[in-house]
């Protein structure tokens, strides 16, 4: 299993 | 208690318009776990504050908690804040260190 060394970026959300 | 101690800032924004006028990226399980304030749109009753900032992490939304939350968790959180009739402001807990 791929091992993954950074977390995903985040989406961005107007409010 | 030291100088390095993170400090927050507690920020009551009005409903100064029909809109809150941020936008957040960041959330539980991405690079940013902590949604931060990315824009802040002229007009908007956050950009009427005057104390919000871009780059703030908001660590708390009316006393609650968003540690742990996914983004839309988040977003649904915040919007759900500034909808609702029984405020006129929403608090933000928020800090400059990320």
């Amino acid at each position: 299993r791929e091992k993954r060394l950074t977390l995903p970026p985040s989406e961005i959300t107007l409010l | 208690p030291g100088l390095l101690e993170p400090t927050s800032t507690l920020v009551r924004v009005a409903k100064s318009a029909s809109t809150l006028g941020i936008a957040i990226e960041g959330g539980a399980n991405t690079r940013q776990p902590l949604p931060r304030i990315v824009t802040i749109q002229r007009g908007g009753s956050a950009h009427n504050c005057g104390q919000l900032r871009v780059g703030q992490v908001i660590l708390e939304v009316n006393g609650v908690s968003l540690r742990g939350r996914e983004h839309r968790d988040a977003a649904r959180l915040i919007a759900e804040a500034f909808k609702t009739n029984e405020r006129d402001h929403v608090d933000f807990l928020v800090t400059e260190f990320n």
